[in-house]
């Protein structure tokens, strides 16, 4: 998870 | 995005367009395990909830689509349009046998306690095992058709190159997940034994066939 809380991957 | 990460998402594409090359050239879905691409479905579905919630980018938006339309197109071909050639007997695996653990383990160890970080977990979780009922299928016919044979080539290789995409991350970029790192590493050793037998087999022209 990044640090906004979001998944960059698939 | 890097070049592990772009050929891990290709070779992915690749295999679910093989897999539909596979059900609509040879109008059957025989020696193709339903209950794996019912697993697949529920993985995209549950993972890709941050559509409405989560704008990344045109591809990652475009990609999830592909993934989540051509699953659900998968299901009807097998289950709807070829069903009188789904190999039903042979497909004999308990998917409650992955699905109940799966979410146990996304409700203990995750990244954060909301529902959309569960159902992420839980379908990281459930991709690694996803594929044991058509690898459990194949031991059970003790052969697959060459095509099949690509489909989970390609298949396999994905997440193997996500991982050189997540070991080039943490280097680049400082980034990493331990819940995909591991759930990858436990999803690329489960093909193992497949990617052998499809490097001295397939690669050399012969079908893919289980010793006796």
């Amino acid at each position: 998870i990044d640090a906004d809380g979001e998944h960059d991957e698939l | 995005m890097n070049i592990f990460r772009l050929a891990g998402d290709l070779s992915h594409l690749l295999a679910i367009i093989l897999l539909l090359i596979k059900i609509w050239k040879t109008r059957s879905c025989a020696g193709i395990s339903g209950k794996s691409q019912i697993l697949f479905a529920i993985v995209y579905v549950s993972r890709y909830l941050d559509l409405v919630t989560t704008f990344i980018s045109v591809y990652n938006t475009f990609m999830k689509l592909v993934f989540i339309s051509t699953s659900v197109a998968t299901i009807y071909l097998m289950y709807v349009k070829f069903k009188a050639t789904y190999d039903h007997n042979h497909d004999s695996f308990r998917i409650e046998f992955l699905l109940v653990p799966c979410f146990l383990l996304a409700l203990l160890i995750n990244n954060a306690f909301t529902p959309l970080e569960i159902l992420w977990t839980f379908s990281i979780y459930l991709e690694a095992v996803a594929i044991l009922p058509q690898l459990f299928l194949v031991s059970k016919t003790g052969e697959a058709e060459s095509i099949t044979s690509h489909y989970l080539f390609a298949l396999g290789s994905y997440r193997a190159l996500y991982l050189l995409n997540w070991i080039y991350r943490y280097y680049a970029e400082g980034h990493y997940d331990l819940i995909a790192i591991f759930a990858g590493a436990i999803q690329t050793i489960l093909y193992c034994d497949f990617f052998y037998l499809y490097i001295t087999k397939v690669l050399k022209g012969k079908k893919l066939q289980l010793p006796a």
